[in-house]
Parts: structure tokens; sequence; C-alpha cells
């Protein structure tokens, strides 16, 4: 391994990124999730922990770019330059810059996130079958909005598991207008636009207008790239037309024709020896995750190796399992030492916590567990090998005696509010409390009475150590029968909680067990800024969080959100 | 066997332009990666200067250290990479 002259690094471990834009050829997510990753292989040996910043000025700034892309360092189009990144210190030291005119996946050829649909953002399996035919990219058969969808399983007829595939008729992104669709036509500098342009920007970055009249409303986004979408070239985003004719010559599929070092391209209308429209045919890609963790070798301090195996060698090479090589690791920890602090270890069983016998309004009933007073003990692991890291969506958090606990499928999992220690589980849910179903809606506790409520679809039960009541129907509670489910419960004040379900909300008297007069409310109305169709809400350390798919958005106590992040990373310290 | 067809290159439009020739290619790769100095020198000098660099980048590829532009090297220059130079500067 080799240093930068001086060795160059961060003289603080706490360091800092921010991710100033976006490449069309990921989902957003999908580039935050192969960032985190690629961060997560230094943090693995080393002190350095890495928080990622939305606004301001962070140590490492990443942003992807073409060509001449504002430092003194050009890209030079699809393929030779992937990326650079300068060693640790101030101003651009320390940035990450990725050249957009390569084609950004996983190392595997296209990963297509879905939205929407039903499968809960699922990526696209491809190849799938629908309606007897093998598709290997997205396609708009079966619809007439042009919308182009696909599969998540390998069988759409048998399992009718489906999402939409990025397009600019379903969403943009960065730009102003926080994701909004593409509208078309609009107007731009008087003129009408069919289609996503690269018209008035330097960078070739193709965008829209969200309105009809950008010149009126200066509303706009970025368009993602297509699942079939060329790469480079001068038609960037635009997919192939087949057949298209070359030299005279008709073609139905990409060719290397006309080329020197066999790139496969298309033609994006259907005469190319008349419109000259062209770009490279989408291949495996390079592994955003991969580039990324060796650049930031760099913007932490290290300079290229020559060890083939090593991730900081200067050519790029996929590696399906990836794994950090000894040299790296030396490398890294000769400058910033190794890992500081216990491995995690397995949750030992707890000293037995007593809590308070049944409150005497509590009818008991026939499921109530034992008579004696009831010790609260923590519940043995059910298999410390199953990792909570793993999962994109819980079926509720919630905080329980000041510790944050993530349900899913049967299982939980503590995050302790002490300490950075990370979290301790899996605990199987049914035997903590038994009388509950594998899947939890939402739960609180009632902390003055140390009272435990669950909600599963329409039925709660209230838990008093180990005594329980119910299941009851939440209908008990004056909920109307079309709430199917309370996706979130909010403790306000002594003994009043809002029950969340889709985009609305009750307050709930905890003394007379019904809810309050006035209600529901607009959750949009009350708490603005955050998602109106949360799967989770709750209260913790004086904020409030509202949590969709793997983000949360944190409100503070004048309701004002503060924070967006990542429920794996920032709370269940991933 | 029939002769093969000769293939017809094009240039194709936006593309920033690569069609270098193998020298020209292998000189703005030492450049770049700092395997030589940018300034020009004379036409003997360089052709020194060039071996020696060849050398060094062999040397950091893990190729086998000939100061020739084979093939081997040849590929290593266009194979796709970082593009923070080898040789710290």
């Amino acid at each position: 391994y080799k240093t930068f002259d001086g060795d160059l690094k961060w003289s603080h471990n706490d360091v800092t990124y921010r991710i100033l834009n976006y490449s069309p050829d990921m989902d957003s997510s999908l580039i935050d999730d192969a960032f985190a990753r690629a961060f997560k292989v230094w943090s693995d040996v080393t002190p350095l922990t890495f928080t990622r910043l939305f606004q301001g000025t962070a140590d490492i700034m990443i942003s992807f770019g073409k060509a001449d892309h504002g430092d003194p360092y050009p890209f030079d189009g699809k393929d030779g330059l992937l990326a650079h990144a300068y060693p640790p210190g101030e101003g651009m030291q320390g940035d990450a810059h990725f050249d957009d005119d390569e084609y950004w996946t996983l190392g595997k050829g296209a990963v297509v996130k879905t939205r929407f649909g039903n499968a809960e953002g699922a990526n696209c399996h491809f190849p799938f079958t629908f309606e007897g035919k093998s598709y290997t990219s997205c396609t708009t058969e079966g619809r007439t909005d042009n919308l182009p969808w696909c599969a998540t399983t390998a069988d759409y007829n048998k399992d009718k598991k489906y999402g939409f595939c990025p397009s600019e008729l379903l969403y943009t992104f960065d730009g102003n207008a926080d994701g909004a669709p593409c509208v078309f036509p609009f107007t731009f500098l008087g003129d009408e636009y069919d289609s996503c342009t690269t018209e008035g920007r330097r960078d070739g970055y193709r965008w829209c207008a969200t309105t009809s009249n950008f010149d009126k409303d200066k509303k706009y986004g970025f368009c993602p790239s297509r699942d079939t979408a060329v790469i480079g070239g001068n038609s960037e985003g635009e997919p192939c037309h087949f057949p298209f004719v070359f030299l005279g010559k008709e073609y139905d599929s990409c060719t290397s024709e006309g080329r020197g070092d066999g790139k496969l391209w298309c033609g994006t209308t259907d005469n190319y020896d008349e419109d000259k429209k062209w770009g490279f045919c989408p291949d495996q890609g390079y592994s955003l995750f991969l580039v990324a963790a060796h650049e930031f070798g760099h913007a932490l301090g290290l300079d290229h190796s020559n060890i083939r195996d090593a991730l900081m060698y200067p050519m790029y090479s996929y590696v399906e399992n990836f794994s950090l090589h000894k040299d790296d690791i030396e490398g890294i920890q000769y400058l910033y030492g190794s890992r500081t602090g216990p491995d995690p270890t397995p949750p030992q069983p707890d000293t037995p916590t007593t809590t308070p016998y049944p409150d005497e309004t509590d009818e008991t009933d026939e499921t109530d567990a034992t008579e004696e007073p009831s010790i609260m003990t923590t519940p043995s692991t059910v298999d410390p090998t199953q990792d909570a890291c793993k999962h994109i969506k819980f079926d509720t958090i919630t905080v329980i005696q000041g510790h944050l606990h993530f349900f899913k499928d049967g299982q939980f999992w503590k995050v302790p509010n002490r300490g950075d220690g990370g979290q301790q589980g899996p605990f199987s849910i049914s035997e903590s409390w038994p009388a509950l179903p594998t899947v939890i809606d939402s739960a609180f506790e009632d902390v003055p009475t140390k009272k435990l409520y669950f909600f599963s679809g329409s039925r709660f039960w209230v838990y008093t150590g180990n005594s329980v009541l119910g299941p009851r129907s939440i209908e008990k509670l004056g909920l109307p029968s079309s709430v199917q489910k309370v996706e979130g419960a909010l403790q306000r004040g002594k003994s009043k909680v809002l029950l969340f379900n889709g985009e609305d909300f009750w307050r709930l008297d905890l003394k007379t067990q019904t809810v309050d007069k006035g209600y529901p409310k607009n959750t949009g109305d009350v708490f603005g800024g955050v998602p109106h169709d949360a799967h989770d809400v709750f209260q913790y350390k004086g904020h409030i969080y509202f949590c969709r798919d793997r983000f949360y958005w944190r409100m503070n106590s004048r309701r004002q959100v503060d924070r967006v992040g990542y429920v794996k990373y920032d709370l269940l310290k991933c | 066997w029939s002769l093969p067809v000769k293939s017809v290159f094009v240039t194709f439009p936006g593309e920033v332009v690569k069609n270098m020739t193998d020298t020209e290619l292998a000189e703005s790769y030492l450049k770049k990666f700092g395997y030589m100095e940018t300034e020009l020198r004379s036409g003997f000098q360089s052709m020194v200067s060039t071996s020696k660099a060849l050398k060094k980048m062999q040397r950091q590829m893990g190729l086998e250290e000939t100061g020739e532009l084979d093939k081997p090297t040849l590929e290593a220059m266009k194979h796709p990479r970082c593009g923070v130079p080898d040789v710290a500067n």
C-alpha cells in the first residue's frame, strides 16, 4: 500500500460526507446504500465513523459529473477513467467525483428498483414472464398509460408481484420539484418540449419541467434513465430504436460495427446514416459500491497499491463477494489504527426486573399467564445470527422502557438508548408476550402505568407485566370500522396517545379508553413535511420519528423536520 | 475462405474522440498517471524516459518489466481505472 506524501489523513475520526447529486443510472436509494456500504468497508477496520450530512460542507463531498466537471481533471467519456478523489484536507481535498458517462450499476447489469405497484420497492427480476412471454427489461406491455413496469419475481402470472420502473413519467430526481414527474409538453425559453432535454445545460444531464411552463414556474427535475436507455453517445437516456439503418444495412440489435474497440452501440432513431443519433448499449456497468470504496480509500489518505487483488489497485475489476485485502487493511490502519472497542457480543440474559401487579381496573383475562407477581426478564435470544440490518422495513418500531424496539415477523431487536452498543437480538415476541401474533402493526408504552399496547390488524392487546388483556377490537376504542389497522402511535402528554392510520390520526384518551371528539385529523395538516403514508410513528429522545420504507423523518418539538436519515444506520446502528 | 469484410470505422458524433495510435495512447497514459514528466523532451531523451516510464508502470501493475509497449501493457492501458495518478505528485 502507499499513502500520500506526508501521510495526509483526517485529524478527526468522525468523518462527515454529503452526496451533492445523483446519477440517472440507479435509484437514489440504491446510490445512498452503495455509498453507505462503501464507507462501512473502512469503518469496519478502523475507529473511523461516517455521518451523512444533508446540507453545508462535509469532509467528503461526493458528486457525479461528466467530462469537464469543474476541477482541473476532466473525465473522458465512457470507460477509461471511472472516478477520482482527493486526499484528506480542506476545500476540494477529500472530495470524490464519479464519471457519469459511465453506466453505474452494482457490477452485474441493470439494477432496477421499482416504485409503487405491490412489491414494496423490490428490484425487478430479469428475466420475468408475463402472459407467456419472457422479458429481460421493463415493458409497457399490458398497460395503456405507457408506464414501464416489471415483475419482481420470475413469473408475474403466478405471483402477481410487480412495480413501476424508472421513468420520467413517474418521477424525477434532484432539481427543485421534490421528485414530481415531468409534464409534457412543457415550454422552455419559448420552445415546446415533448421529452426530456439537455438544452440549457452544459453538463449533459437530461431534465424536464414539472409544470407546463418552465419559463413561468421554474420548476424542474432530472430524468431517471430507463433501463433500456443508451449510455453516453449523443442520445443519453434515449432507448435504442430497432431496427435502425447503419451504412445502408439494417440492424435489429446492438452492434460493434463501425468501431475498433468492440463496444456495442445502437441507433436511437430508425436511420443512423441520416440522423447520426446513437449511444452505447447497456452492459454490466461498473459497481458503484466497489469504485466508491476505492475512491473513499483515497479520500481517507490511501494512494494506489501495486497488489493486484487489493481494493486500492488502480484498475477496476468486479468482485462478487467483496472483502478488504490485507494490504488495504494494513494501509488504512497505518493511518488510523484498528477498530477500537469490543466486537459485538451476543446479548447475555439481563438480571430480572419486577413490574407492578396488574392494575385493579383491568379484569384479568382467561389467557392471563400467571397469578404471581410478574418478573420481566430479558427473553433468550432466538438466533443471534439473524441480522436486523438485512431488513429494509420493520413491522413496527417503538420505545419500551426507554429503548428502541424493532419488530419484524415474530421477532424483535432492542437498541439500548445509552452507549454506542449496537442492536441486541433477535428475541422472540411469543416468548415475551405469548398472546401476541407474529405481525405487530404498532405498539406503545403508557409510561405512567407501564402498560404496553400492541396493535395487529383490527385487534389490540394490553400487557401489564405478564398479564394481558385482549385481544379486543379497536372499535372498542371508538375507532371507525373503516380503520383496518393502527400503523403508528405517539404518546402525547400524560394520558393521550395519537393513533395513526393512512393519512389520518385520532387522539386516544387512555383514561376513558376512547378517542376524543373532533378526530380524525389529517397528518399532513398537523405534521407538515413528513410522508403522509408513514408506516411507523414513534417518539424517541424528544423527537417524533415518521418512518417510511428504509428512511425516517425526524421532527423536533417545534414540529420542524430537522433530519431525514436511514433507519438502518442511524437508529438500528448497523 | 472469403476475405474478412473490411470493417469501416466511423467517427461517432458526440464521442470523446479517442482515436489515438498506440504510441499516442501510451504517451498520454504515462503522463496522465505520473510515470512521465509532462514537459517536452528531445527525441532521443524521450525514448529513454519512455522506456523507463514503461518499466515503472509495468512494475506498478504487476506486469513483466520489459520497458516495451507490448500487448499486455497496452491492454492494461485500455482497462477502466481510477483517475488518481499512480505516482504521487
